[in-house]
């Protein structure tokens, strides 16, 4: 499955 | 990555540099509060277990080594070096920061994007980071005196909040799906936490005059 919540900002 | 998220993060980059700094050139952290410190260490440990899971870019991984080795280094200093913890002002310092560490926790078990381990502590991190300066603002309001250099560290991670906001919304008009309700919201409360310090570090800039806060 793909991750959808990617945390892209610090 | 756009322009107002570039300022954020070199502001908050400033903001530690000119902390470290004043630790080592000073060799004193009289004005800061270690409490704050060690809820930031908190802050990045938490935040950016992903380091290891994720991979989103140089600047990015790079940046996170800076915050959490930076926030772990200062942590050290205020409690071990010789000279530095000496200038701790300790009595001042009292404000109950377990208690913030508790509630965001149990604030990332209720709210939170997705019932993982990973995304839990980086919920927790954000509520934590929005609270985080509570007990620094604290010591300054009973110091009543603020140094110049501890001054600024406290406007340029103000900085890094507001330039934060402009980048959310800059990303809102600019992305179409771009929703992050616990990230935005804490960071306006986190930014509103500011809004009193900002007031009176205008004014002392403005008469060119000793930033003094009221008791």
């Amino acid at each position: 499955l793909e991750k959808v919540l990617i945390h892209d900002e610090l | 990555m756009n322009i107002f998220r570039l300022a954020g993060d070199m502001t908050h980059l400033l903001s530690i540099l000119v902390l470290l700094l004043k630790i080592y050139a000073t060799k004193s952290c009289s004005g800061i509060s270690r409490k704050t410190q060690e809820l930031y260490a908190i802050v990045f440990v938490a935040r950016y277990l992903d380091l290891f899971t994720d991979f989103i870019s140089v600047y990015n991984t790079f940046m996170k080594v800076v915050f959490i080795a930076s926030s772990l280094a200062i942590v050290w200093c205020m409690r071990f070096h010789p000279m530095v913890r000496r200038s701790y002002d300790r009595e001042l310092d009292t404000f109950r920061h377990y208690f913030l560490v508790g509630a965001s926790f149990a604030l990332a078990l209720i709210l939170h994007e997705k019932f993982t381990v990973q995304e839990i502590f980086w919920a927790f991190s954000i509520y934590l980071e929005a609270v985080a300066i509570l007990p620094q603002l604290v010591l300054l309001q009973r110091s009543g005196n603020v140094d110049n250099l501890t001054g600024q560290y406290i406007f340029f991670l103000g900085a890094y909040r507001a330039f934060y906001i402009l980048n959310w919304i800059y990303r809102y008009l600019t992305e179409p799906h771009f929703t992050r309700w616990i990230a935005c919201v804490s960071g306006v409360v986190q930014t509103a936490l500011y809004a009193d310090f900002f007031y009176y570090y205008f004014i002392s800039w403005k008469n060119n005059s000793k930033l003094k806060l009221p008791a």
